[in-house]
Parts: structure tokens; C-alpha cells; sequence
């Protein structure tokens, strides 16, 4: 219902005002809708502007800088509505090594409440993880799963992994 | 609603039935080379949840999600992913009931508050939705997760190579993740 | 034709001059932190090439690349860009004459087999390309790199991002490549 | 003209197939004419096996698996035509660190007739230049270049890069 598209709207918004400036250690980052008139069918704009930049159109923002606005805005809405789970696949490929740290830290900080999934070849984010799960193909073509276990036992080598509830 | 296990069988480069736990919230990694099947799992993810798009999961039709046979193995007949959830509100002890989660009803699952949600496909193209244990429809599965970021419009899976595509999309696009939040 | 200096002044990020020397073979890498310039300085040698889409660029108008102010400076009212090779066959020593490459002519430079190309924007809308001293125009620059992967169709330069596109292509694109090498 | 392209797509075809196993270690990798019978109009459609997988479209290949073929083809084209220069902007962001390994390896075989400019947050990749440079913005939106010199030259950081002609 419009009533409630405009609550989410501006909760969502003020969560990604403050995201933004956690991920990029200040800056102007929020969501304007197209169409203030007709809020019932208006789309959402991003405008984003990295600390000291000029505002300009998100198009011209890097690579990284992207990713990460686009990370504030998706925690901005778990925020608001936890999911159950989140997978995030190698959505850290852009970022350089101080952004990692800024990523894997607030990914922490909603970790409570949610079960985040995440697939990398960064060995910061790696390290935030409680549970690390290895995906090998000894065997050309066919994947297995090998569990490693961080928190409180050993490492160890699984060839099936063992419930852990 | 809490993750609990996920088991691929059959499904792309998964061959043997493998299984991955979790302790329902906290950070869990999935590592491993280029090409191994990492992001074979997150597919599964999605496919399990009920998405309709082959060319989502990088296929051309549906059953190329089946695995398709390596060096040394023979395609396989089906592919299956099952996906286990519990609520941790429903009480331990006490026989499994039918409950309700997201204001929907689900049967009783094997232990209470579980919700097991498994999808088969058949290299014939049949294709079937589990939810603990009775044989439901699409719409079953979408209405379990609708509003959680993992129904039909499930922006808490990002797959590889999409992040930018929160940026990049049309503004009316933006506005259904926060409709489908709201 | 080998790469000799780029310079950027005005164009994007690069609000005062800066410039980068080569050694015409090798290997040199541009690193730096995300959203320090390292693209721009890519999308400096597209435009110096010719570039005609604004989109191409991460902008919406051609006016985009100009340098449009930060937190303590202004706006340019213009953007340059620079590109200069030279020919080693080009004998040293002699007075710089015309000379041919790939086929074509071009103008005397500085210095023997050198090849200067520029190219100006001002925020008014209005462009200059210049080789050599003279101003010319867009098809001179197209024609110069004909054919060397660097022409319209610069396979030689790969954006951020757009790695995975040659697999993506449709076919009839991906003829377009090879079109251009023959 | 149609004979032009026929050869160029025979030696580029026979140069992906080398440069295919090059960067995979085995497996089969080349392109195929859509149209046999009208190859003055037919497009290209390109086929890829990694070692020991079964031949599946190419959309089907992962994330890191497309890179390189990927590369692969652009060096078979580049040994076919050289380019005076060539500039690859983070195309290493999918790789794991040994694919990372055999990409460098191949672009430092390519380089001794052709300039390559590698954008770059990966510490292997920066290893292969002889010329490095750093981009920086000490003041906020306004970037800097600082040319590092790796060879025969102590480490220096100067504001402006003087000329190595
Ligand atoms: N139906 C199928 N049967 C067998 N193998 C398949 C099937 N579908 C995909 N594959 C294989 O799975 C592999 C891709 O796996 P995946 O995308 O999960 O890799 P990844 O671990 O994410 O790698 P990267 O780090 O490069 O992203 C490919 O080599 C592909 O050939
Ligand atoms: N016309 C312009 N005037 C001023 N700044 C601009 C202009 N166009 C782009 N920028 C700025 O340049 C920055 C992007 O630079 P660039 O894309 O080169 O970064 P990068 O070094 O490649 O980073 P990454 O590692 O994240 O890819 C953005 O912050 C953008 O705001
Ligand atoms: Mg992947
Ligand atoms: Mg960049």
C-alpha cells in the first residue's frame, strides 16, 4: 500500500544516509523519489557524492565507490527488514583493501540477527567468517564440500560436513 | 525464520549430495578456485527458492542445471536442492505441529518449527516443489519467503557481477526492493 | 607506432595537469585507492582516441568529462587530453618531416616519427582535434589507428567491468573484432 | 574483404586455441563461424572446455573461467595484429591468485612488442611492471599521478612524472 511503500521509503533512507557515511567515512549519500507528487507510482533515485566530491550522477562514481553505495543501500533495507539469510557472491571483487575492513565491519555489526553467506577470494573477509566452507574439484568437473571450523575447535578436514545444530 | 542446511544433489557441478550447515546468523564464507562452484551453491540458493529464470542461473533451459556429466561421470537423471529452516519461536519438546510463518500456515516438519523446502527437476523437464514433505506449487514457496528479501524479487542474494545493478537499474526497479520490504 | 606520453588536464578527476611517460614496450600498471582516478585515466586515452559516447565514458553528456569541481576548486572551462607515439623507424637526427604510418600521412611533429594527438572540449559544447599541430578532424584520429585495435572499434582497451562482454557479445559483434585485426 | 577476414580468423582461431590451454592448463577452447556456407556475413560463436569439464555453453563457465577465456582470445587477436598499446582496467578482479600467476605470465610474454597499461589493485599484477604509477587524491576530488621506479632507479615519489625518453 502507498501508506506503507512511504514509511519503508523513509526508513530505508535514513539507514542508507547513515551506512553512506560509515562505509565511506562521510560524504552525502540518500535516495530521492522521481516523483514527489505521486508517490503511489514514483521510482527512486540514488544520489551519491564520496566525502569532499561534487554531486554528481552515480554513472560516474568507480568501481569501488559503486559497490559500496550499493552495499549501504542493501544493509540500509536489512536494516529495516532482516532477512532470514544473505548471500553475498564476491561482491567485495571492486573494493580495495581499507574498503574490505569498512565492508567486512559492518557486515559484522548486522551478523546478529541475520545469517550472512559470503563467497570471496578476499582472505580479510574470509576472516570474518565463523563458519568457512571450501569448495574443491579434485575430481575435474565434480564440486565437494570440505567444512572448516573455526570457533572454539580445531581445524579440521570433513569429507561431508556435520550438522552443527 | 533462521537457516539451518542446504544439500545440493545433482544440481550443476554438485555430482555427489553435499551439504553445508549453518548456525543461523554470524558470518559463514564459501572459498575455493576459480571454477570450483561456489556460486553453483548460491544458484542452488535461488533455484530452491523457486526462480524462473534460466538465464538467472547462467543457463540457456532449466535443465541445464542438471549436472551434465564430467571426464569420468555420466549426466545425471535430476537435479534436487533442499533447503532447511527453522523457526526458533516453536518450542523444542513438543510433537511437530503445523505452523505459521510470514502469517502462512506450513505443515508439520520433522522436528518443530522446521521447514524444509526441496526442488527436484527432471531431465524430462518434469519438475516438483516439496515443502516438509507434502507436494506443493511455485506459489507455495514464494508466499513462504514473500517480504523477506527471498521471494520472487530476492535482493538478498546477490550474485557475482551484479552489485552494480542496484546503480545501474531503472528507478522504478529500485522501487520494488523497497516495496518488497515494505 | 609506439606510446610515448599521455597527458590530462581538465578531463575528469585531473583538475590540474598530470602526466604519464612510457617506454613503449613493457609492462606498467596504475594503482591507486578506489575512486582515485585510475579509470579516468583510461577513459582519458578512449576519449583522446576518438571516443564518441558519453556513455562509454560513465557520462550522461560529453560535457561530463570535464573537470566539474570539488570541495575547494571550480569547475574547468575546458578539458585536454594528449596522446603522444612516435614511429621507430623514424630516423633520428633528421629535421621532422611528414611522414606515413599505417598507410596514412601525417604532419610534421616535434621531433622525427613523433605523432602528437589532442583533443579539447570546452564546457560551451565546441571540440578541437589536433595531430601534429594541426587541427583535423574525428575521422583523421579514426584513421589513423585503423585496424590497430585502438581505432573505433578498441578492442585494445578493455573498461572496468567489461571482461566478461566478448563472452556476452552477440556473434555478429564478435566478428567485429576480428574485422578490425584483418 | 571476405578473404581478409577467413585468414585472420584461422590465425587467431589457431593462436585461441594455444593461448586457451596456456592459461587453463588443458582443456579446449576456440571459435566456430555461425555460418559455414556465408562466411562473408557470419557471426562468431565461441566454445569452451576448462580441463576435464564437459563442453556447455560459455554462459554456463564461472565468474573467473570467463576472464580468462576471455583474455584468451584477446591475446590470440593481439599475436595475430599487435597494438601499439593495450590497457586492461582490474580485468584480474574474478581471479583467484594462481590464475592471477598465469595471466601475468602470458602478458609478460606478449610485451616486448606491445605497451601495456594494467589498472590494478593486485599486488601480483603490480609485481610484473617496470613502470608504476600511483594515483592519489590528497585533496579531495583532485587526482595526482607519483611515478614509482622499479628498474635500475631507487624508489622515489615525485609530485610531477618526468619523461623517461
Ligand atoms: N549442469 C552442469 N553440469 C556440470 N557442470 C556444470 C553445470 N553447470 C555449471 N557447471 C560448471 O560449474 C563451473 C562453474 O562453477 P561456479 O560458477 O560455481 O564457479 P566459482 O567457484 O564461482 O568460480 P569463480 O571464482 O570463478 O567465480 C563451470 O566450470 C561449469 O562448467
Ligand atoms: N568530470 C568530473 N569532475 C570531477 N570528478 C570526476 C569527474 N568525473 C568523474 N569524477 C570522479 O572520479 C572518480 C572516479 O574515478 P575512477 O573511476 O578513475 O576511480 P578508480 O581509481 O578507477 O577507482 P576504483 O578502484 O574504484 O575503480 C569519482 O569519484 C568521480 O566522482
Ligand atoms: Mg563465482
Ligand atoms: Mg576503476
Amino acid at each position: 500500500s502507498r501508506k506503507q511503500f512511504k514509511e519503508a521509503f523513509e526508513v530505508v533512507n535514513e539507514n542508507f544516509r547513515k551506512t553512506f557515511q560509515t562505509l565511506f567515512g562521510g560524504g552525502v549519500g540518500e535516495m530521492r523519489l522521481t516523483d514527489e507528487e505521486n508517490i503511489g507510482e514514483s521510482g527512486i533515485d540514488i544520489v551519491a557524492s564520496p566525502p569532499g566530491k561534487k554531486l554528481q550522477s552515480v554513472a560516474l562514481l568507480s568501481g569501488g565507490e559503486k559497490s559500496l553505495t550499493a552495499l549501504a543501500l542493501l544493509v540500509a533495507t536489512f536494516q529495516y527488514k532482516p532477512s532470514p539469510f544473505c548471500v553475498l557472491d564476491e561482491v567485495d571483487a571492486a573494493l580495495d583493501e581499507s574498503n574490505i575492513q569498512r565492508f567486512r565491519r559492518l557486515i559484522e555489526s548486522m551478523s546478529d540477527c541475520t545469517q550472512f553467506i559470503l563467497i570471496t577470494h578476499s582472505k580479510t573477509t574470509m576472516a570474518a567468517a565463523s563458519t568457512l566452507y571450501g569448495v574443491t574439484m579434485q575430481e575435474p568437473g565434480v564440486s565437494k564440500l570440505v567444512s572448516v571450523r573455526l570457533e572454539g575447535e580445531r581445524q579440521r578436514r570433513l569429507e561431508t560436513s556435520e550438522p552443527s545444530i | 525464520l533462521k537457516l539451518k542446511k542446504l544439500e545440493l544433489f545433482g544440481f550443476k557441478s554438485f555430482c555427489d549430495k553435499e551439504e553445508l550447515t549453518f548456525s543461523g546468523s554470524g558470518i559463514a564464507s564459501i572459498v575455493g578456485p576459480n571454477g570450483c562452484g561456489k556460486s553453483n551453491v548460491s544458484d542452488g540458493i535461488s533455484w530452491v527458492l523457486g526462480e524462473q529464470s534460466a538465464k538467472t542461473l547462467r543457463g540457456a533451459r532449466m535443465q541445464d542445471v542438471i549436472f551434465s556429466g564430467s571426464r569420468d561421470r555420466k549426466p545425471s537423471g535430476m537435479a534436487t536442492v533442499s533447503l532447511t529452516l527453522y523457526d526458533p519461536e516453536a518450542r523444542d519438546g513438543q510433537p511437530a505441529v503445523d505452523g505459521t510463518i510470514n502469517g502462512l500456515s506450513y505443515p508439520a516438519g520433522k522436528r518443530p518449527g522446521e521447514i524444509n523446502v526441496t526442488r527436484k527437476l527432471f531431465s524430462s523437464g518434469d519438475s516438483q516443489y516439496i515443502i516438509n514433505g507434502h507436494v506443493s506449487r511455485l506459489r507455495d514457496v514464494h508466499d513462504l519467503f514473500m517480504g523477506t528479501g527471498l521471494g520472487p524479487n530476492h535482493y538478498a542474494i546477490i550474485e557475482q557481477g551484479r552489485i552494480g545493478q542496484v546503480l545501474s537499474s531503472k528507478p522504478l526497479d529500485r522501487r520494488a526492493i523497497i516495496e518488497e520490504a515494505a
